[in-house]
């Protein structure tokens, strides 16, 4: 349910702020839609606001994961392993997340072979047999710019259907697969967080 | 302006997903404001949306962007250069979005007078002239957890206003320091966009 996830993005972000609880209409306003369906929506997976409080946040979101199965861990590799593949290969916070590295790729001789956070990383020519060993389902693709979209396709050739995607490009990709795209500079700036602009 | 800052984290959103108008209700709505108040907002910056249409996502956001004054650059300093910190020291997306990364410091003397990015990597004790020589004004926190608020604390004595820690710590900081911390595994796990939960 599309919506289900976008009210784990609102209850993911209103718990950053520390804030306990939240009601039907302020979800529904973050979330773009109306309060009596947010209730509607809830009350489906047997979640019922109390009258003047709303819902707590914290437990609200743990339900919500749980129904996503944002719970259970994914198996996922990462493709790249430079300065930031290391960085999120090495990343205890992915496990508490869902996403479980289970494998890592490169193409550079120097780097096969070499182990990072416990795990020896792959050449390129072993990815089918790795992702279908651990049965992959997620790909953090780390690669230069200019090697991403050469690299995602061999990737979704090995049968991974979902990549997060950290090189600057747009990558094009046959519609099946679950493409996102990060982009640490932008989301930093929407912060809008730091000093006041000069007048 | 807080709601602007909504205004360009929803407007930035809607261009990311190729979003070319958006009506002050769906704005308004994103933003958890009322679509009267958006209008009032923007129309006091000169922006008028048109009837039927809204308004032009790029443009909106691009004035927006100006008013708050996030084009312009602001000196940003990489603080714990390990593999999270060379790869955002590397990464051109940061000038674009106005976040120019004008220093780099380690404690490392393994790492110290290394060029990265063609900056020399300072040592710690080079923090306060350097800050000041360049009017640094943000810090991107990535060294280890258990360094981070040591290390905090000295940014902050340098006069640094601004951080974006990156290390899985809650950080302790007076009130005057705008402090924001990312996770990526968190921000990703927000995305649900993987494979649907197994039944
Ligand atoms: N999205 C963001 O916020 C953000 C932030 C920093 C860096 N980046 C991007 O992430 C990517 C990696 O950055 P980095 O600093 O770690 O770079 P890096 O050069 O340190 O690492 C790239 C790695 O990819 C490997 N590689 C190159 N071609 C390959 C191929 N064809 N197959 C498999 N592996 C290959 C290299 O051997 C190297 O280990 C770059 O595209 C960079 O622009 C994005
Ligand atoms: N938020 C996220 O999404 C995310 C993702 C990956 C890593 N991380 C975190 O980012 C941090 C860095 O990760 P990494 O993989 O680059 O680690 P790393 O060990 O490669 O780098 C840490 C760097 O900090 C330096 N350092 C240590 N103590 C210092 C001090 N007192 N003063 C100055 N420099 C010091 C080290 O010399 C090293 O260069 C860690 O805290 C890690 O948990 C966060």
């Amino acid at each position: 349910m599309e919506r289900l996830c976008d009210y784990l993005r609102v209850l993911t972000m209103l718990d950053r702020k520390g804030q306990q609880t939240a009601s039907s209409e302020e979800i529904g306003s973050w979330a773009g839609v109306k309060a009596s369906q947010v209730r509607k929506d809830l009350s489906y997976f047997g979640e019922f606001g109390r009258r003047g409080l709303g819902y707590d946040v914290e437990q609200l979101r743990a339900h919500i994961r749980d129904i996503l199965g944002v719970q259970r861990q994914r198996p996922t590799i990462v493709v790249g392993v430079g300065n930031l593949g290391s960085a999120l290969a090495c990343y205890p916070g992915f496990e508490s997340h869902g996403f479980q590295i289970v494998a890592l790729f490169d193409n550079d001789p120097r780097r096969i072979g070499y182990k990072v956070s416990g795990m020896k990383i792959h050449s390129m020519l072993d990815l089918v047999p790795v992702v279908r060993e651990h049965r992959a389902e997620i790909a953090l693709l780390t690669v230069p710019e200019q090697a991403a979209q050469e690299v995602a396709e061999k990737v979704v050739a090995a049968g991974i259907r979902a990549i997060v995607n950290f090189a600057p490009v747009l990558l094009s990709l046959p519609p099946e697969v679950n493409l996102r795209n990060v982009d640490l500079a932008r989301e930093l700036e929407t912060l809008c967080f730091y000093l006041p602009p000069k007048e």
